[in-house]
């Protein structure tokens, strides 16, 4: 039997500890505990490093913390594109989807390419077709915005730079991409 | 970006990775967290990885998988690989950022070369263990 574990992320940038609020860093570290608890209990349980991740990732989508899903940042168009991928490193399947609207967990969507379609990577619509074919759970868009990642949308837009994970109003720093115009 | 890696008691690897990308970015823009290899990797003969920062820099340098050829190819350890990929390769392309990564004997390493990341892991049986900063 191995050494089962599991270790998350949930972004990475100009995370300044000085200006980071002792509750917002409290809410941080629970919400982190509580994510790597559950993957604990259901890998104690016998549970698939594949059903971990999973988990582990449907929970940090629901967390407005963290940009993916609930509370995932704000594009130029002001709306909210997602992303997500998953790997199985026993059978080397994979899936995942890219520029979803609409679907409340994309890595459920990531997962369901895994298990269900012979692609690896779905798109835009095809991709939201593909979710409801398999029903999984359809939100508005607004779903996914937040007071904070709107703020820092907008402190972007008057800069006229992209921004990092992490960098901008709701972490306390700003972190800017080069101003190469990426965003058009 | 958010993401995760596993190894279950049976030795099988998995990552998953999830993102909204960043704030004011182009309709359409793709970063890193999608594409297999660059922003999310899993094989029981060598590592999973899980990728969060500047998406493009971890594009171009396949870094996911890049970790998991070092580890199988080059023989470096899971921590040399990751020094290899996130202190070295990836800023020298001007990136920024971190990943969690487990090889298949359970050894676990959470590198980054930004001012913090928001990461935690835990062994079954022990309590989680978290951080934010350095």
């Amino acid at each position: 039997m191995c050494n089962a574990v599991i270790a998350i992320h949930g972004g990475a940038g100009a995370i300044a500890q000085a200006s980071l609020s002792v509750q917002k860093e409290k809410q941080y570290f629970a919400a982190l505990r509580k994510i790597v608890s559950a993957g604990q209990r259901l890998l104690a349980g016998g549970g698939s490093a594949l059903d971990a991740v999973t988990q582990a990732v449907r929970l940090l989508e629901e967390c407005p913390l963290f940009n993916a899903g609930k509370g995932a940042v704000f594009t130029h168009a002001g709306d909210h594109e997602l992303d997500a991928s998953i790997m199985d490193g026993f059978s080397l399947q994979a899936g995942a989807v890219a520029g979803v609207k609409h679907i409340r967990n994309p890595i459920l969507a990531a997962r369901a390419i895994l298990e269900h379609s012979p692609h690896v990577m779905l798109t835009g619509d095809g991709a939201e077709d593909f979710a409801e074919q398999q029903r999984l759970e359809r939100v508005e868009n607004e779903f996914f915005s937040t007071p904070e990642r709107f703020a820092q949308l907008k402190l972007a837009r008057q800069r006229g730079e992209m921004l990092l994970d992490h960098g901008g109003a709701a972490a306390g720093g700003v972190q800017f991409m080069p101003p190469d115009q990426k965003f058009g | 970006t958010v993401g995760a890696v596993a190894l279950d008691q049976l030795g099988n690897l998995a990552a998953a990775t999830s993102t909204g990308g960043i704030t004011n970015k182009h309709a359409g823009r793709v970063g890193d967290s999608p594409i297999i290899g660059a922003g999310c990797y899993a094989n029981n003969a060598s590592v999973a990885v899980s990728c969060t920062g500047s998406g493009e820099v971890f594009m171009r340098t396949l870094a996911a998988y890049d970790i998991a050829a070092l580890v199988t190819y080059s023989n470096l350890s899971l921590q040399e690989a990751c020094q290899k990929v996130v202190m070295e390769k990836i800023p020298q392309l001007g990136g920024s950022g971190g990943l969690v990564a487990v090889d298949r004997l359970g050894n676990v390493a959470l590198p980054f070369n930004s001012e913090g990341m928001y990461r935690g892991y835990g062994y079954i049986g022990d309590a989680p263990d978290v951080g934010i900063y350095r």
